[in-house]
């Protein structure tokens, strides 16, 4: 792709604009550009060394950022063990939901899930479509008179239910949200409380469900979930299309936050474990 | 009406005087991030500031008063000529029924924005028919046929059939038989990478050739939203574009990018998860929220 004949200079354009398209952000790019310049002052600057040089100062800076944030979803001894998958509109948090649920009873789990988006048509039946797939309970209710139940007692039901039948995980499921608009930000938060509530400590894991399409607006969405309820972990959804996730570097930057999977298609085992070298390989290829 | 960062290089600019090559390349550097911050497609912002600079230049030349307001004058006239017309009001087919494909990625907002299509159409006095084309995800149709309920819109939806095809003729058939004037087709949300499910999509439309398909892509799509755009223009023919979610704080970049490079018009936005959140679409709110 970026082609070098044996002396040509490096194409410096060509490793920047491979960079930016993969949703790095000008913030995050502009230094690391930096960096391959400083290092192509030094020798070898030229042909196939000099590419490869640029390549491993680019390699090396977005692993520095990243590896430090690799860390997989591990349950503690709490039980049940509450995760909860927080995140803006169509992000995927329902069905890796249903991917993590599916993973915990492939390794042996009891695992409940909770289906606390009470507000958008038919969010209830498609979790309960995945937990009848996969041999999962779900946890519910009824519509009110008004409209949809409250999220926050659907939540509170679930870890009460999950803590009766000695379940071992809990999925919580939540409404999207957009993250600029603060009721339901409120909403999210009264969530966490009440879990809190219902069992100290929980909801233990907090989940930020990010779609790797989305550009710098990812770095915003992290920012307002973790200032409101403390993301502990994240999942970049979606990384089985062209998108690469490149806002995952600003973030880990930012935030220094676990990044704990990411999703790799719409069937219940296309969940995989971060792997920051990995990530930085399908980024850069 | 500019915003207070651009305000502020303007000010930066203006205490100057008259504008040197570096205050140009400056504030060229600024509109840069501003740009790609926004989510504009690299090359559309590289050529955009191409144009912007080689104009400024010429004013350095011609005349240095006010040649801070000047620049970003350019910059906006760059933008609006970028973005295009606004909204164009859909136009029913002379024969009906008129049918409406919505396509795009995975959650994206397709079968909320049926729903709102539905609604604007009905209330606009037309028979709708919404027609469930989604049979892989959970509970797909029942979403669709939950908001079609809201609304009092027929649905045509078979949860337990796989053939999405099959549904789109049947579709189209029990509309002309009803003498229903819009047939709006929601359709699963795919990668345009997937080969068989792009198959699919070519499927439905040689089925039932529809008067418009409407790419529906979300307002805070990164450097991606070209070369999706391309591609699903390239199998199906897409007629316009649909934005979602600029309810939010996304600059919406990739609707002014797609536009520069596919030329495809912009039908209407979504601004919120109710069915009375779809406005036209308006090119100077979408310029200036770019630059803010
Ligand atoms: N290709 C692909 N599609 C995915 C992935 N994860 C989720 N999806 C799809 O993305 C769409 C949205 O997924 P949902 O799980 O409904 O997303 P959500 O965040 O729960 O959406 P809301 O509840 O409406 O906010 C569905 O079509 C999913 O099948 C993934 O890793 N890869
Ligand atoms: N805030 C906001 N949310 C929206 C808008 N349009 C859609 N949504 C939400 O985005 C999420 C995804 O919408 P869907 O209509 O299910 O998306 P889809 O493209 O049909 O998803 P798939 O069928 O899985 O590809 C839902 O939570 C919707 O309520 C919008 O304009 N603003
Ligand atoms: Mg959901
Ligand atoms: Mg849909």
């Amino acid at each position: 792709l970026i082609g070098r004949a044996p002396e040509a200079p490096v194409d410096l354009a060509a490793v920047e604009a491979l960079l930016l398209g993969a949703d790095l952000g000008v913030g995050v790019v502009d230094p690391i550009m930096a960096r391959v310049r400083a290092t192509l002052g030094e020798a070898p600057a030229r042909g196939e060394a000099g590419y490869r040089r640029a390549m491993e100062t680019v390699r090396a800076a977005l692993l520095e950022r990243l590896a430090p944030c690799q860390s997989p979803l591990e349950i503690t001894a709490a039980k049940p063990y509450v995760i909860m998958l927080l995140g803006v509109n169509g992000s995927g948090k329902t069905t890796t939901a249903a991917k993590l649920a599916e993973r915990f009873r492939r390794a042996g789990c009891r695992v409940v899930l909770g289906a606390a988006d009470t507000f958008r048509a038919a969010a209830v039946e498609q979790l309960q479509v995945w937990g009848a797939r996969i041999g999962a309970e779900v946890i519910a209710q009824p519509p009110s008179r008004q409209g949809g139940a409250d999220p926050a007692a659907v939540a509170f039901d679930t870890v009460q239910a999950g803590v009766a039948r000695g379940a071992d995980v809990i999925c919580l499921d939540t409404a999207g949200r957009l993250h600029t608009k603060s009721n339901l930000m409120e909403e999210l938060k009264k969530i966490v409380r009440v879990v809190g509530k219902a069992l100290p400590g929980a909801p233990h894991e907090r989940l930020l469900v990010l779609d790797a399409t989305v550009g710098q607006n990812g770095l915003a969405q992290a920012r307002y979930f973790h200032e409101a309820v403390g993301v502990t972990g994240v999942v970049v959804t979606k990384l089985d299309g062209t998108a690469k996730g490149g806002i995952l570097v600003a973030i880990a930057h930012e935030l220094n936050v676990p990044i704990r999977c990411i999703g790799v298609g719409e069937s219940a085992e296309d969940l995989v474990d971060f792997n920051a070298e990995q990530f930085v390989e399908a980024l850069l290829g | 009406q500019l915003t207070t960062r651009v305000q502020s290089w303007v000010d930066r600019l203006r205490r100057g005087g008259t504008l040197s090559a570096e205050e140009i390349d400056a504030a060229l550097g600024q509109l840069r991030t501003t740009l790609l911050d926004a989510d504009v497609h690299q090359e559309v912002a590289a050529s955009l500031l191409e144009r912007v600079k080689s104009r400024a230049v010429q004013l350095r030349v011609q005349e240095s008063l006010n040649a801070a307001d000047r620049i970003l004058a350019l910059v906006g006239q760059e933008l609006a000529a970028l973005m295009g017309d606004k909204h164009r009001p859909l136009r029913l087919s002379s024969e009906p029924p008129t049918v409406i494909m919505l396509v795009g990625l995975q959650g994206s907002g397709k079968t909320t924005t049926a729903g709102k299509l539905a609604r604007l159409l009905k209330q606009q006095g037309r028979r709708v028919l919404l027609a469930a084309a989604d049979p892989r995800r959970p509970a797909a149709t029942e979403q669709l046929q939950t908001l079609g309920r809201s609304l009092l819109v027929d649905v045509l939806g078979d949860a337990s059939t796989q053939d999405a095809v099959a549904l789109c003729r049947a579709a189209v058939e029990r509309a002309r038989a009803r003498a229903t004037e819009v047939v709006i087709i929601d359709t699963a949300g795919r990668l345009q990478i997937d080969a068989p499910l792009m198959g699919e999509l070519k499927a439905i439309h040689a089925a039932v050739k529809p008067h418009e398909v409407w790419l529906v892509v979300d307002g805070m799509m990164g450097q991606e939203a070209v070369a999706t755009a391309r591609a699903f223009a390239g199998a199906v023919g897409v007629t316009g574009l649909v934005m979602t979610k600029l309810d939010g704080d996304a600059k919406g970049g990739a609707l002014l990018s797609i536009r520069a490079m596919t030329g495809l018009p912009v039908t209407y936005i979504g601004t919120g998860e109710k069915l009375e959140a779809l406005e036209p679409f308006h090119p100077d709110r979408m310029a200036s929220r770019i630059l803010g």
